[in-house]
């Protein structure tokens, strides 16, 4: 292995002597680190394509700003943190997340589980459904903010000077034979031009799904055009998963403790 | 991993002559010694080496780092003392069989930030307290 030695900044130099941990040596280290982590076991996550998508992406980016803040640098990121994007994309976070993360005790970022595209009769609206799962937080972990992300890129020029009105809805109920019953949570409307992640704040949808998960049927998302004609996301530049990964939807929350946590003793 | 300069002082420190019954004196404490002195040592934790950049993102590694060295009469400023280790190291002095030196141990501790995936593969950024050592004292 390479030679490593710290200064007072916590960089790392030549000449660092180190030695490689035995097999049980590792074993018990990890055991450890994982209990302060609060983990029962070691992840195994499923990483598509060997990249990072947005929303990692997106956590690297708050994860850089409470470094910053913790005057340490991120050893050996940079590299990584380009080698892991497919393309370059706008800044993702914003004031607002910073504020919400000077808050937060931790952040979690969701994959979407699910992602429809319908087209219903007679109406033929076009919408398309989101489902994130926040129920499995650490206990004691309360949601202070959440938001649903979405990507637009700028259209053709055929729209280029129109509006769309995008609604996004909670779903409370689903039925066989209509359409699920919805609940507005935001409308916006969007010039076709304009391109960048819209955030939709879905803090109090969240904190239903956590306390109650039977009640988590996802969100559903539909756009329309200024005369009221139903759209596909395609149409406007709304990405979804077939998008780049890094301009994927997700769902980001970020939660404050509301108990104190005791380690158990080994 | 630890830096190299430990082991040289411990096998300095093993064939020193053994002291008289009596007890070491005054004179034979020199903790303006600042290699022997309690002070900040340079351990990095490495996840990498752990086998964990499947599921850890950030940070490869950080600093934890450690506290040891002498706390023996005179304490000087540089080791942080608190009012209560100087009284010990005299106490010592007078009674080494009942009274052990004071400890060298952190005097400031600071979290680090840890970005991860779950099995899931949700990512979670996480703040975990009293991780890195900033400064050593004797206490």
């Amino acid at each position: 292995g390479s030679n490593y030695s710290l200064d007072g900044n916590n960089d790392v130099h030549p000449g660092f002597m180190h030695r490689r941990l035995r097999t049980h040596e590792k074993r018990e280290m990890q055991k450890e680190i994982l209990s302060i982590l609060g983990l029962p076991h070691r992840p195994r996550p499923h990483l598509s394509h060997g990249k990072y998508n947005s929303a990692p992406l997106f956590m690297l980016d708050l994860y850089n700003t409470m470094s910053g803040e913790e005057k340490s640098p991120v050893e050996g990121m940079a590299d990584r943190y380009q080698s892991m994007r497919t393309t370059q994309s706008p800044p993702l976070t914003t004031n607002q997340e910073t504020a919400f993360l000077n808050d937060a005790d931790m952040v979690m970022s969701f994959v979407n589980l699910v992602e429809h595209d319908r087209e219903l009769s007679p109406q033929r609206r076009h919408h398309k459904e989101f489902k994130f799962n926040p129920s499995q937080i650490p206990e004691g972990e309360a949601v202070t903010a959440a938001e649903f992300r979405l990507y637009k890129e700028c259209v053709s020029l055929a729209f280029h000077n129109d509006t769309f009105l995008l609604k996004v809805y909670q779903v409370l109920k689903e039925h066989p034979d209509r359409e699920a019953d919805l609940f507005l949570l935001e409308s916006r409307r969007l010039w076709a031009a304009q391109e960048g992640w819209l955030e939709f704040d879905i803090t109090a949808t969240s904190n239903l799904w956590v306390m109650s998960p039977v009640h988590n049927l996802g969100l559903q998302v539909s756009v329309e055009t200024s005369s009221g004609q139903s759209v596909s996301f395609k149409e406007v530049g709304l990405l979804g998963r077939a998008g780049p990964l890094e301009k994927q939807p997700f769902m980001v929350a970020f939660f404050k403790v509301s108990e104190v946590r005791v380690r158990a003793a080994r | 991993s630890t830096g190299g300069k430990r082991r040289q002082q411990n096998r300095n420190r093993s064939t020193q002559p053994q002291e008289g019954s009596r007890g070491p004196g005054p004179a034979d404490y020199n903790s303006s010694d600042q290699k022997t002195a309690c002070r900040r040592h340079e351990l990095y934790v490495s996840f990498s080496e752990l086998g964990w950049q499947d599921w850890i993102i950030a940070p490869e590694g950080y600093a934890a780092n450690y506290c040891d060295g002498e706390c023996s009469f005179p304490l000087n400023a540089h080791m942080n003392a608190t009012n209560h280790a100087i009284v010990q190291t005299l106490v010592h002095l007078m009674n080494p069989e009942n009274v052990p030196k004071p400890c060298c141990a952190p005097t400031k501790l600071h979290a680090i930030s840890v970005l991860y995936f779950d099995d899931n593969s949700n990512v979670i950024l996480k703040k975990y307290k009293n991780m890195v050592v900033r400064a050593c004292g004797c206490h």
